[in-house]
C-alpha cells in the first residue's frame, strides 16, 4: 500500500 | 473591539459544517483582510484554510487583530440556534474571553443573544508556498462528491489522472476496481456544470478517499470545486464563496 505523506514536509512551519 | 455583521447566518453555519470533522479547536484571526482561519488535522495529513473577507460583511469593524479560539463543536451548538436567512452580527471585545454572536430575523421582530467561551489556542501556523499548479481542473461539486462517495466504497485511495483528453478517477481495492473519466466539457446555458481543464503538464497522484470525501462537506459552500494538482506537491482543493474561500490542501500518499 502506499505510504501517507506528512504534510509538515511540504509546509514550513511559519 | 471587533463588530463583523454577516447578511446571512447560513454562510457561517456552512463554513462550520465543511470543517469541523477536520479540526477541532481552531483561531478565527481577525485582521482588516476579514476572518480567517489555518488548521491542521491531528493526523498533519490535511490542512483547511478559510476567509471570510471584510467586503461579505456590513459593517466589519476592527480596532485591532485579534484572534478567537473556539471550539467548533460549541460553535455549532450556538449556531443551530440561527436560521440560515437571520442576520449575523459577531461581535468581540479587544482581549476577549468571550465572543458574542447575535441573530436577528429578517423581519426585524426577534433578537437572539448567545455569548460563546472562548479558549486559549496555541497554533502553529504553516507557511504555504505559492505554487503554479500543473493542473486545474473546475468541476461540478456535486459531481466531485458523487465520485468520491461512490469510489470509497471500493478502496481507501483514489488516483486522479488529469491529461488533456479529460481528469481520471481510479481506485482498486478487494473486491474489484473502478474509475470515472470526465471530458472537459463546457456548458453554455449552465457554467456551474461545466468542467474545465487548464494543463500545463499531465500529472498523476494518489489521494486518500477518507479525507476527500470529508472536504466534499463543503459541497454546499460552492455549486462549483477547484482541484489544483502538481506532482509531489499536496492537492488543493478550493471552495470559492462570493466573498471569501474554504480551501483544502491534501498531502499526497507516495511509492506502492
Amino acid at each position: 500500500p502506499a505510504d501517507q505523506e506528512s504534510l509538515l514536509s511540504y509546509f514550513g512551519k511559519r | 473591539m471587533l463588530e463583523a455583521r454577516l447578511e446571512q447566518a447560513g454562510v457561517l453555519k456552512k463554513v462550520v459544517d465543511a470543517i469541523r470533522d477536520l479540526v477541532q479547536d481552531i483561531n478565527f484571526d481577525c485582521n482588516d483582510s476579514g476572518i480567517a482561519l489555518q488548521a491542521m488535522d491531528n493526523s498533519h495529513v490535511a490542512l483547511v484554510s478559510m476567509l471570510l473577507k471584510s467586503e461579505g460583511f456590513s459593517p466589519y469593524r476592527l480596532d485591532r487583530n485579534i484572534a478567537l479560539g473556539i471550539n467548533l463543536t460549541s460553535l455549532t451548538k450556538v449556531l443551530r440556534c440561527a436560521q440560515n436567512e437571520d442576520i449575523l452580527t459577531l461581535k468581540a471585545e479587544d482581549t476577549p474571553d468571550t465572543l458574542s454572536l447575535i441573530f436577528e430575523n429578517a423581519e426585524n421582530d426577534r433578537i437572539s443573544e448567545y455569548e460563546l467561551k472562548l479558549m486559549d489556542i496555541d497554533q502553529e501556523h504553516l507557511g504555504i508556498p505559492e505554487t503554479e499548479y500543473a493542473a486545474a481542473i473546475s468541476m461540478p461539486s456535486a459531481e466531485f462528491q458523487r465520485i468520491c462517495r461512490d469510489l470509497i466504497q471500493l478502496s481507501d485511495s483514489v488516483t486522479i489522472e488529469a491529461s488533456k483528453e479529460g481528469v481520471k478517477f481510479s481506485c482498486s481495492g478487494d473486491i474489484g476496481s473502478g474509475s470515472v473519466t470526465l471530458r472537459q466539457q463546457n456548458n453554455v446555458d449552465k457554467p456551474d456544470l461545466s468542467t474545465k481543464i487548464e494543463l500545463t503538464e499531465p500529472v498523476t497522484l494518489t489521494f486518500s478517499l477518507k479525507y476527500l470525501v470529508n472536504f466534499c462537506k463543503a459541497s454546499a459552500l460552492s455549486s462549483v470545486v477547484t482541484l489544483s494538482l502538481s506532482n509531489e506537491v499536496p492537492l488543493l482543493v478550493e471552495y470559492a464563496m462570493g466573498s471569501g474561500f474554504v480551501r483544502f490542501y491534501l498531502a499526497p500518499k507516495i511509492g506502492e
